[in-house]
Order: structure tokens, then C-alpha cells, then sequence
């Protein structure tokens, strides 16, 4: 699912975790 | 405690896919524009989430400079050009700021997903670009360049590399070529961003991207769908999966 995974990589993003 | 800063592009990838709500459930209690006027807030991280561009990246070493935030964590929808990295750099460290800069991250982030199997590269009027007849070559490759850049970020979030197909002799197989060199230059690096994706048990079976040309396509533009969103989408206007009344 492409949306859950940019769903993802924005949370990752913005609780400050490297991608 | 964070503030978030966007531009126009990014502003609208992350629109259909967390509300203001939800952005708040992870610490962000302000969310910027880049290109606004903005008053400094000391003690406080700054995520700036913007395109690529040469005018994003001097604003951005403006807003190191001053400082606005305390830290900042740079994020680039799509990978930031060398040239601009050095820039970036030499304008911190002139006005002696590059200690406020935590990270600088290329995110390929540079399309919009819209619905599960759905998304956009966002790039309004590209049909026009493409096929004006008194469009400047720099003006074709640059439209080029946006559609392989959203499909390279695309491939990467889905960890694929695909058996890619297309019409000859048209826009399609240049964004095809172009993609596939792309591609092909990323893979010959040794950590690439689809070694980690094959590593977990990717799949094996490569799947195949098919690239249309809507001159050579006609039947798409006189198809139409007779459900609700596509009538709402012609009547109103479906903008983001938005509709302005």
C-alpha cells in the first residue's frame, strides 16, 4: 500500500527518525 | 513542542494524508509556510519539509542565519542537488550557523498519494509543457525531469525496481529513457535505497510500470467513468480529494 508507506515515512519524519 | 514548515508542493503531499489533529498527536503545534513571513520561536526544532529548489534552499540558509528555531531538521521531497548542498553549506557556515542544522535528509517523498491505488506527481499543467509547440527544450526536460523525479520516489517508497514499458516516439518514452538511467545509476551504488527492501523478503517478480501517451491513448480521453466521483470530478473540480462548492 504506497499510501501507508508515505503515511509512514512523514510520521518517521516528523517524530525525528532518520529514514 | 515542533514547528513544521512546508512549501506549496510538500503543503499538498501531506494534505491527503494526515489531518491537523493528527499532526498534533506527533508534537507539531505549528505548521509554517516557508515562503510567509514568520517570527523567530526560540527553544524549538524546526522540520522543514520542502521540494528541491535553489529558492528553497536560500530562504532556508536565511532562516538558519537569523536563527528562527533553535534546531533545524532539513527534509527535501526529492534528493537535494549537490550544488545546492554546497551552497546550503557555505551559507551556514558564513553567517556561522551550522551547528543549528541537525540533519539534512532526501526524503523521495515527491508525489501525492491520494487514495490506496492512487497517486499524483502533482505537476500541474505538465499535458501543456509537454506538448506546446513553441515550449523551449529546457522547458520539455525540466517537465521531464519532475515526472522521473515523483516516479524514482514512488519506486523507492515501494521498493521496486520495475520492467518498465512505453509507446514509441513520444513524451512517454522520453520520462521512460530518462527513468531508466536514473534507475540504472542508482543501482550500480552499492547500499542503494532497494538493497534493503530485496533484503526483507522482497519479491522476486519485478513488477512492470507502463508509461501511456494520452496522444497516442485517445480512447482514455473520451472514456468516462459513470461513478460518483469521477461525474463530481468533471462537474465541480476535485482538487486533493477536495471539492470547493
Amino acid at each position: 500500500d504506497l499510501r501507508q508507506k508515505q503515511i509512514d515515512a512523514v510520521v518517521k519524519m516528523l517524530n525525528l527518525n532518520s529514514p | 513542542f515542533k514547528v513544521l514548515v512546508l512549501d506549496p508542493f510538500t503543503r499538498d503531499i501531506i494534505a491527503p494524508l494526515l489531518k491537523v489533529n493528527e499532526l498534533r498527536k506527533y508534537g507539531i503545534t505549528l505548521h509554517l509556510m516557508l515562503g510567509a513571513d514568520r517570527q523567530p520561536i526560540s527553544d524549538v526544532p524546526a522540520i522543514y519539509f520542502v521540494a528541491q529548489t535553489e529558492q528553497n534552499v536560500k530562504r532556508i540558509a536565511l532562516d538558519v542565519s537569523v536563527p528562527l528555531y533553535d534546531t533545524f531538521h532539513l527534509n527535501f521531497s526529492s534528493p537535494l542537488p549537490r550544488p545546492s548542498l554546497e551552497e546550503l553549506a557555505s551559507e551556514c557556515v558564513k553567517t556561522d550557523s551550522i551547528s543549528r542544522v541537525n540533519k539534512v535528509y532526501d526524503q523521495y517523498l515527491g508525489f501525492v498519494s491520494l487514495e490506496k491505488g492512487l497517486f499524483s506527481l502533482a505537476q500541474p499543467r505538465s499535458y501543456v509543457k509537454l506538448n506546446d509547440p513553441a515550449a523551449k527544450d529546457t522547458d520539455v526536460e525540466q517537465a521531464v525531469a519532475g515526472m522521473v523525479e515523483g516516479i524514482f520516489s514512488v519506486l523507492v517508497s515501494l521498493g521496486v525496481v520495475p520492467i518498465i514499458r512505453c509507446p514509441k516516439g513520444g513524451a512517454a518514452e522520453m520520462v521512460a529513457s530518462e527513468l531508466e538511467k536514473r534507475l540504472r545509476d542508482h543501482l550500480v551504488t552499492r547500499n542503494n535505497l532497494f538493497t534493503e527492501a530485496s533484503q526483507a523478503g522482497g519479491s522476486f517478480q519485478r513488477p512492470l510500470l507502463c508509461l501511456f501517451d494520452r496522444n497516442f491513448e485517445l480512447a482514455v480521453a473520451v472514456q468516462h467513468g459513470w461513478t460518483y466521483q469521477p461525474l463530481v470530478h468533471e462537474m465541480i473540480g476535485l482538487n486533493l480529494n477536495r471539492v470547493t462548492v
